[in-house]
């Protein structure tokens, strides 16, 4: 089948503007937001699964984090970071999973020298942790939840 | 946004390689 990419972002007014250079440049895309009815996101994720002349989803990554299926998709962008990467990780998980029979090349796109830094190095720390201490239920609760010290480094730095 | 462009870029990339 033709390679089709999945792209992510938190704001749904990202995608808006990523939907304008869609259709600048002719290529057909499908939508999926917490907006839109259940129908609406069934028929969206068919269509971006079934229709080769479909080679794009935009997606929420609230909505578009779990469950689905959409292996048509080989390649993911992520247009912004979220500081939890096991967030991420499963929205990447909707390409990267049974029945994908291609490579899934992943691409998240950050700004240099912007709070992304920082959001990137937070969620190194978190891999670690969940890595070094995996089952152990207060390490769990402290890498699902976004500390004071956290939020201290995000905005202040180190 | 530069966001923008550099998504269309490994979108259209590809594309063309498709």
């Amino acid at each position: 089948g033709p390679i089709k990419t999945i792209i992510f972002s938190q704001w749904t007014r990202m995608l808006d503007l990523f939907e304008y250079s869609l259709n600048q440049y002719c290529i057909q895309y499908r939508r999926l937001d917490g907006s839109m009815s259940l129908a609406a996101r069934d028929r969206a994720v068919r269509e971006f699964n079934t229709d080769p002349e479909v080679t794009v989803m935009l997606m929420s990554l609230k909505a578009g984090n779990l469950g689905l299926n959409m292996v048509a998709a080989c390649h993911v962008i992520l247009l912004d970071l979220w500081w939890n990467p096991t967030t991420e990780d499963q929205a990447i998980d909707r390409a990267h999973r049974i029945g994908q029979t291609r490579p899934v090349t992943v691409s998240r796109i950050t700004i240099k020298d912007t709070v992304e830094d920082r959001i990137l190095a937070l969620q190194e720390e978190k891999r670690k942790m969940v890595a070094s201490a995996f089952g152990e239920d207060r390490v769990g609760v402290s890498a699902t939840r976004l500390t004071a010290d956290d939020l201290r480094y995000l905005f202040l730095g180190s | 946004s530069s966001k923008i462009k550099a998504a269309l870029e490994i979108l259209l990339s590809h594309r063309e390689s498709n």
